[in-house]
C-alpha cells in the first residue's frame, strides 16, 4: 500500500526529533 | 527512568524519495548550470530538517525557485517523465508573498511528501514555486496532460488543500502548449 501521512501528523513531527 | 516513546525514536519512511532543488536568477551562467539540486530525502523528518534549514520561500531573491520532484526527475521539460505532461498553476499577487504565499507552499510540499493525490499520487511529478517580481507562481506538475480524469483529481485537491476559494478558478496547462505559446499565457486544458 501507499504510505500516507495526513497534514496534522506531518506537522506535529516538526519540531519532534531535531536531534536524530 | 522513562521509556522514551518509540514512535519518537524512528524516522517515519516516505512512500516516495524527493529531491528539492534550487534555481538561481545568475545571469552570468546559462539556464542548466543555475539548477542546482539541494537533497534528497525520504523521511518526514528529514523532510524537515531541510525545510527549516532553507529560506521559506517569500524570502529567496526575484527570478529565483524552489522545486521538489520525485527523486530521478529533473524540474523541466525536457525531463522524459515531465514532457508529456502540464501543471496546475496558481497565479499570486504581490500581496500574496507576504500572507500566502509561504503556507501555500508548504501544504503543496505536506500534499506530495504525504501522498495527498492518493491513486492520483503516480501521476504528480513534482511542484514549483517562481519567485517574479511580476508576481510569484505556484504549480503541480504532473507526466501526462491526456490523462483527464487524473489530473482533474489532482487539481481539485490542490484547490481544497490550498482552501481556494470556489469562486477563483485555477488553470491546468500542458507542457507542450507552454513552450509554443505565442502570447504571454499558454491555454487552459483543465479548469477548478
Amino acid at each position: 500500500g501507499k504510505k500516507q501521512y495526513d497534514r496534522a501528523f506531518l506537522l506535529q513531527l516538526q519540531f519532534a526529533n531535531e536531534s536524530l | 527512568v522513562s521509556i522514551p516513546d518509540p514512535e519518537l525514536l524512528i524516522k517515519h519512511p516516505l512512500h516516495n524519495r524527493w529531491a528539492l532543488w534550487y534555481f538561481k536568477n545568475d545571469k552570468t551562467k546559462d539556464w542548466h548550470a543555475n539548477l542546482k539540486v539541494v537533497t534528497a530525502f525520504d523521511t518526514v523528518e528529514d523532510f524537515w530538517a531541510l525545510y527549516n534549514h532553507v529560506l521559506p520561500a517569500s524570502k529567496i531573491a526575484p527570478g529565483c525557485d524552489y522545486s521538489l520532484f520525485k527523486d530521478g526527475i529533473q524540474p523541466m521539460w525536457e525531463d522524459e517523465r515531465n514532457k508529456r505532461g502540464g501543471r496546475w498553476l496558481i497565479n499570486l499577487n504581490k500581496r500574496q508573498r507576504n500572507m500566502e504565499l509561504d503556507s501555500f507552499w508548504l501544504e503543496t510540499l505536506l500534499c506530495l511528501i504525504g501522498e495527498a493525490f492518493e491513486e492520483q499520487s503516480d501521476d504528480v511529478c513534482g511542484a514549483v514555486v517562481n519567485i517574479r517580481n511580476k508576481g510569484d507562481k505556484l504549480s503541480i506538475w504532473t507526466h501526462d496532460a491526456t490523462r483527464n480524469e487524473a489530473t482533474m483529481r489532482v487539481g481539485r485537491t490542490l484547490k481544497d488543500r490550498l482552501n481556494i476559494p470556489r469562486d477563483i478558478t485555477i488553470g491546468f496547462q500542458a507542457h507542450s502548449d507552454t513552450m509554443t505559446k505565442a502570447g504571454s499565457t499558454a491555454k487552459n486544458r483543465f479548469v477548478v
